[in-house]
């Protein structure tokens, strides 16, 4: 039932911006988000895979894109935060595409994903981030794979016959 | 607005899995899902927040959830796919819980996840993994702080004076 994905968007005007090395306490990315939300910048998603169980006390990372216009304003609250949020450091790659299959239902249907995983991979193309939800899959791809990813993943999900 | 967040619900019955070190190139998370989706375990939560680029090339680390009764066959086969995956150590935490806010519109909806973060952190309750979508904000905490979670998720986005 590739039929369960409805379609694939692609979202062009995002800034991948991770936060290295983040004290991995309580209260930590609400400070990362708190001047974000009060600068009205919208971040669209946001990923954190670790915590410090998993990797040790050297911190964890936290990656969320934002709109490009909204790039350096977001670098210099953040930095201007860093006291209080304790990072390493902090990167912003432009270079970044979000690719998204949108379906229904699509928690706990490993096998969705895995379609979106597989075809990306046999493109050659590279995840460099991932988010899931019932009604979504994203990942981030760079710039150059945009157009080659969207039509891999029309076809295997059978999208362009429909 | 935080009457945009509808409810706060709980998913006890999950485990969290972390792949460390994973080989960062084309093709990888699709070697991890594809034995999964073929027996049929049910993955809930995938999130990766990092590539190669950003970290170096020691390999990057992707986490998802599973059910509890499904653990000992997911690390059976992710463990018998080694070789094509490419991992330095797997990890399994049965004690988590994922903890999420659900509404409408939430991407691009910074203030309604700070809510969610400011609010958790207050508890000291600490976040080991995020992901968030239009219709729901996850995040994995630990077991013991269930309840405590819920109450101040319902307490922070006004749920209770509906
Ligand atoms: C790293 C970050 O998520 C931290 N654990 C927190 O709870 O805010
Ligand atoms: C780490 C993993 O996401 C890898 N980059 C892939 O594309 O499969």
């Amino acid at each position: 039932d590739r039929k369960k994905i409805r379609g694939v968007s692609l979202s062009a005007n995002e800034v991948k911006i991770t936060v290295l090395g983040v004290r991995d306490e309580p209260g930590t990315v609400g400070a990362i988000f708190r001047p974000l939300a009060s600068a009205d910048i919208d971040v669209s998603m946001i990923v954190q895979d670790l915590s410090r169980t998993s990797k040790g006390d050297d911190g964890t990372d936290v990656t969320f894109t934002v709109e490009q216009k909204d790039k350096d304003l977001t670098l210099k609250l953040i930095a201007d935060a860093r006291e209080e949020i304790g990072f390493r450091e902090i990167i912003a790659d432009e270079d970044v595409v979000r690719v998204s299959v949108i379906g229904m239902n699509l928690e706990k249907n490993t096998g969705m994903a895995q379609i979106m995983f597989d075809a990306l991979g046999k493109e050659g193309i590279n995840i460099q981030a991932i988010s899931t939800s019932e009604v979504k899959i994203s990942v981030l791809v760079a710039n150059e794979f945009a157009e080659r990813a969207v039509r891999a993943l029309h076809s295997a999900y059978i999208l362009d016959a429909r």
